[in-house]
């Protein structure tokens, strides 16, 4: 989807359904995604971060998406 | 939310700033 991975899209996913304003934490995202383990999941926010999609919220360990709202 | 007025404006501040690396990767793909 849009030039992202299987792994990137199911984060995004995640991501764009957390409607509260912190957004979702890392660890919530590791317990949902059980087959990931934490460096690929880090590096995969670290990406859809630096491509824009997401951000972090009040800290470098929650994250909301540019497409939700 | 038990959010505090400076962490919603530090929220607000890093949307805008992805919202506009977004835009600019969009545009350099055109």
């Amino acid at each position: 989807v849009g030039g992202l991975t299987p792994h990137q899209s199911q984060i995004l996913n995640l991501i764009k359904s957390c409607t509260t304003t912190e957004g979702i934490s890392l660890q919530d995202l590791k317990s949902q995604l059980h087959s990931m383990n934490l460096p690929t999941l880090k590096k995969a926010v670290e990406f859809l971060s630096s491509e824009g999609h997401i951000y972090s919220t009040i800290d470098d360990e929650h994250f909301k998406s540019t497409d939700a709202d | 939310t038990g959010l505090t007025e400076e962490q919603k404006r530090k929220i607000e501040e890093n949307k805008q700033k992805a919202l506009a690396r977004r835009a600019e990767r969009l545009a350099a793909q055109q």
